[in-house]
């Protein structure tokens, strides 16, 4: 999963969201009941709540729209972009715009909802049969008054239920009317309609008067698509025309003759070619649920995932019985979920005890005895034994100035110290107190299966492990146990990466690893790569170098080096600030 | 000898929103549209990548194979239904 640039969210959880307006193609309390669904999608996985609003500005304002739609962003008619959301904000931020050139449904065709008739409102069933034929869509037949009517079982002639079928004749939405059905003729700036039209605006909607003088009454609506009507084209709303002809030609049923695209379409009138009147033929649709679902994610605050089952991944696909992917899961609680955020993964507890892994210090708090010279490293301030260092180190070699090195192999977090190795050698810094640099000692002393030059190295924050790595190699400490060394394809790394540059504790057992422009996160547990990995850095983490050699945590910061320079990151994925290492951070 | 070919007549239909392009055309729009193409720099200046760059990122990011080139799946995949949100940020 991905996170806007600087993680942008919600300040609050009790989220409001209001429907601005309703799309012809479904009823609307269908279209009310599939944001709702959208919503409870993130509301069951986090703690927030959403809140419909009727009137005022909500967080998140949802809408639908064709084409240039007023927010810079055009959409491009049928298919293709099918909506688009801001992440959270002020303004139109946090806002979700629906394509109207779509087909909406719930995803597997029309959903046609009923008015009237006696089936309290159920959803058509199509097919359905009626005095020994089959109808898939809508139907006159059986009628005087030209309603659109359905049936809500398989068999209308054995259980008799029926409803009618949303039509301008039934009832119109939107508008000023409440509802009211369109009345034809029409009059509008003198001219007399006999049908809905989209005469009179720039949006395409198809709208009537729902008085007979819409220049004296201004009374209108809009009018409901019916099941049959073409989509998009230069006719919609109207229904095909079977035959019509084309190019000379004459065809019975919807086509795909004439389109690069394959898309099927129809005449609205029985010459093509004479009146050039068409229009999409309807499909399955796209599901406004899934839709809604993934444009809220991005009004919460989720980018692209790179996931192709995960919900925010860019691409459509319908899936019937829809749940939460894990990696969605993951990001929505990254965000709004406190024990999953950023800040707190990285603030556990350091121990003032280096190396102490036997639960909390059992000695009463207290000032300590601090005892002058190098022999109290490592741990100048604990009398404990330790089990990942139970010799004690020397510094081997007091010359040797952390200051006169430009570029350290690897920098790392352990037990709460910052440590810096060069050649076989480390330094700690306290990441507590202001101790200063203490070093250089020998890695061979602590870690003697290691080799002198190391790429990078991490503490598993569950586990206390150490994994440290060089070229293809790696290998885990647990106190002065040793596994490995291994070759780091065993963690699931495509044979292509030579080093692991770098490494950053992700939560509980995740650590995301950097190689070249690119990086991976480990399950440290499974001890394998996760999906949809690797990713650019650049893309995750912007603004800091595409090849730094040092990436690791320090108090809260993440830091990428490149030569002496290090890039310093806050928890927004800011860069907040660019530096010298042996300045800022060795204060030499 | 032969069967005559049908010839493939391709209309422009009026009120059509989608232009005929080409699979090219239609890559370099995709790329731009959803933030393949342009790189923001540390200082804030913006370059243009690559089009093989970017279609192994567009590859990357949609689960295809990273061949860099405007391969049968990459097109089809540009043709599929999506958000309109960039993949990738500015």
């Amino acid at each position: 999963y991905q996170t806007f640039e600087g993680d942008l969210k919600w300040d609050h959880h009790d989220v409001t969201y209001r429907i601005l307006n309703y799309s012809p193609d479904m009823e609307a309390s269908l279209i009310d009941d599939a944001f709702a669904r959208a919503f409870k999608v993130w509301s069951d996985v986090t703690p927030l709540t959403f809140t419909r609003l009727f009137d005022g500005t909500a967080d998140i304002m949802v809408s639908f729209g064709k084409a240039d739609h007023g927010d810079g962003y055009p959409f491009d008619g049928k298919d293709g972009l099918l909506a688009h959301a801001f992440p959270p904000g002020e303004g139109i931020q946090g806002d979700a715009h629906f394509d109207d050139d779509e087909n909406w449904t719930l995803g597997k065709g029309a959903a046609v909802k009923t008015s009237f008739g006696n089936a309290e409102g159920a959803l058509c069933h199509f097919p359905f049969s009626f005095e020994g034929k089959e109808y898939s869509t809508c139907t006159t037949e059986g009628r005087s008054d030209n309603l659109p009517w359905c049936a809500t079982t398989a068999d209308y002639g054995r259980d008799k239920k029926f409803g009618f079928c949303p039509s301008e004749l039934l009832y119109t939405f939107d508008g000023n009317s409440n509802g009211k059905e369109c009345v034809f003729p029409f009059v509008f700036l003198g001219e007399t309609y006999e049908g809905c039209t989209t005469e009179g605006r720039s949006d395409g909607y198809r709208w009537c008067s729902t008085t007979e003088n819409f220049d004296k009454d201004k009374k209108y609506g809009f009018c409901p698509n019916r099941d049959t009507a073409v989509i998009g084209g230069n006719s919609e709303g109207e229904p095909c025309q079977f035959p019509f002809v084309f190019l000379g030609k004459k065809y019975d049923s919807c086509t795909s003759e004439g389109r690069g695209d394959g898309r099927l379409w129809c005449a609205t009138t029985s010459d093509f070619d004479a009146d050039t009147k068409w229009g999409f033929c309807p499909d399955r649709g796209y599901s406004l649920f899934l839709v809604a679902a993934h444009e809220f994610g991005h009004a919460l605050g989720l980018d692209h995932s790179n996931i192709r089952d995960a919900l925010m991944y860019p691409m459509y696909s319908y899936v019937e019985d829809f749940s939460l992917h894990e990696d969605d899961v993951e990001g929505i609680q990254y965000l709004y979920v406190k024990c999953y955020s950023f800040n707190s993964l990285h603030s556990f507890p350091l121990s003032s005890h280096p190396g102490s892994k036997t639960g909390p210090d059992p000695t009463p708090p207290g000032p300590t005895i601090p005892t002058p010279g190098p022999s109290d490293e490592p741990e100048p301030n604990t009398p404990t034994t330790t089990t990942t260092s139970p010799t004690t180190t020397h510094p081997v070699d007091p010359s040797q100035d952390a200051c006169q090195i430009n570029k350290f192999d690897a920098i790392t977090e352990i037990d709460g110290d910052l440590h810096f190795f060069k050649d076989g050698q480390y330094w700690r810094l306290s990441s507590k107190t202001d101790g200063g640099l203490k070093g250089p000692f020998s890695m061979s002393e602590r870690w003697p299966a290691l080799p002198a030059v190391i790429d990078t190295a991490f503490e598993d924050l569950v586990t206390k492990k150490i994994y440290f790595f060089s070229g293809t190699r790696f290998w885990v400490y647990t106190g002065q146990s040793l596994l490995g060394p291994r070759s780091i394809d065993k963690l699931g790394l495509p044979s292509t990466v030579e080093k692991v540059e770098g490494a950053l504790q992700r939560g509980k057992g995740k650590v995301l690893l950097f190689s070249g422009e690119n990086y991976w996160r480990l399950d440290v547990k499974g001890q394998n790569i996760d999906k949809g990995y690797p990713r650019f850095t650049d893309i995750v983490f912007g603004g800091v170098p595409n090849d730094a050699h040092d990436v690791f945590h320090f108090k809260g910061h993440i830091y990428f080096c490149r030569d002496r320079f290090y890039w310093r990151m806050n928890s927004r994925r800011q860069v907040d600030r660019v530096g010298y290492v042996k300045y800022d951070i060795l204060k030499c | 000898w032969c069967v005559p070919l049908e010839k493939t007549v391709s209309v422009t239909f009026p009120g059509d929103v989608l232009k005929n392009m080409t699979d090219m055309e239609l890559a370099e729009s995709y790329l731009k549209r959803f933030g393949y193409m342009n790189v923001q720099h540390r200082s804030g200046f913006q370059s243009m990548v690559s089009t093989s760059k970017a279609l192994m990122r567009m590859q990357r990011q949609m689960g295809l194979e990273e061949t860099g080139t405007l391969d049968k799946s990459t097109v089809a995949a540009m043709k599929a239904p999506r958000c309109g949100v960039p993949d990738i940020r500015s």
